[in-house]
């Protein structure tokens, strides 16, 4: 598969350029998070495109971006449940 | 009502076309 590009992204429309991005990010996550792949691509397609750009070629800041998602999706996940609790 | 947040945050499917994301202004 070829690396995604600036140019790439920039000749498709906006929906199709976050399909896009995903396509490329969710395998990388599902090989740290296999369970919760789909919501932490789901967030991180809330970034910019040209930030998750960056991230792609860089696997470092990809993976604290990663694990950034993971606590903030705990975090929201456990509100969630003593909510429910209650 | 931004109280009921259940379904964030939307779920990215390799294969689906995403629709998490609606009408984000530039």
């Amino acid at each position: 598969q070829e690396p995604l590009t600036a140019s790439m992204l920039a000749a498709a429309p906006p929906q199709e350029q976050k399909q896009m991005l995903g396509e490329r990010l969710y395998p990388l996550i599902h090989a740290m998070h296999p369970s919760l792949a789909g919501k932490i691509t789901g967030m991180l397609l809330e970034i910019d495109n040209s930030e998750l750009l960056l991230m792609l070629e860089s696997p470092e800041s990809l993976h604290s971006k990663i694990e950034e998602a993971v606590a903030v999706l705990q975090v929201h996940q456990m509100s969630e449940v003593s909510h429910k609790s209650n | 009502s931004k109280s009921s947040n259940a379904s964030w945050p939307p779920e990215f499917q390799p294969g689906v076309p995403w629709k998490g994301i609606p009408n984000i202004d530039p």
